[in-house]
């Protein structure tokens, strides 16, 4: 474990908590991609499927707990509970459009052609992607709501700081994962955009408002 | 040995 890593998790931890708190306290899922949500919780399912059968520490199962049950949570929550606030006429983004390059690919590109490793695989490249439903929601609406930049600003972080984290166990644990690292960057620079509107609005206080 | 990098990352 290396500080950009643990950051890294906590800030994820934080997107996931701020998440919950703007749908508990607003009783609202407006402005929220559903199908981002089921998406990150199709990663989740994927990736930790050796959730009992590999303990790495404490700390690495509970936090895969924490992600597994959070992310069912919040798509119950949009889904069900605050229902009548989901927003589906802008939540358009064709799921399948994702999901069928992601198996393809982890099924040509892998490290080894096991189904463990395959579903490992596709969990990495869907959640390079996964964000996308949530981004075109962003861009039909025009708007997001000041919390859901926040959510979104900590999740984007979250895999930045993984990229310094798999720099900093290149050069000091020989250790290189280039699956993970190049749909890393790849997940990373898909919020660009959104990193400099965050940056240049919000943080100055306004709305996170698209140029129309 | 050399533990997996990627299954100790969550």
């Amino acid at each position: 474990m290396n500080a950009f890593r643990l950051v890294g998790d906590l800030c994820h931890l934080a997107a996931i908590v701020l998440l919950l708190l703007k749908i508990w306290k607003s009783r609202s899922v407006a402005g929220l991609s559903g199908k981002s949500q089921i998406l990150f919780g199709l990663v989740f399912v994927t990736r930790y499927l050796d959730l009992v059968t590999n303990f790495v520490s404490p700390y690495n199962t509970i936090m895969k707990v924490f992600f597994l049950s959070s992310s069912i949570a919040t798509v119950y929550l949009i889904y069900t509970k605050f229902k009548a606030t989901y927003d589906g006429n802008h939540d358009t983004f064709r799921m399948e459009f994702l999901l069928i390059p992601c198996a393809l690919l982890a099924i040509v590109v892998n490290h080894e052609f096991s189904p463990m490793e395959i579903l490992w695989t596709f969990s990495i490249y869907l959640e390079a992607v996964a964000i996308l439903p949530q981004l075109f929601m962003i861009s039909k609406t025009g708007e997001a709501e000041t919390i859901t930049s926040h959510y979104l600003f900590a999740l984007g972080s979250y895999r930045g700081l993984y990229i310094m984290n798999w720099l900093y166990r290149y050069y000091y644990e020989n250790n290189f994962d280039v699956i993970a690292v190049v749909a890393g960057i790849v997940q990373t620079v898909l919020y660009c955009d959104f990193f400099y509107l965050y940056i240049t609005k919000v943080l100055q206080g306004k709305k996170l408002q698209l140029p129309a | 040995e050399k533990k997996d990098p990627k299954k100790d990352e969550l």
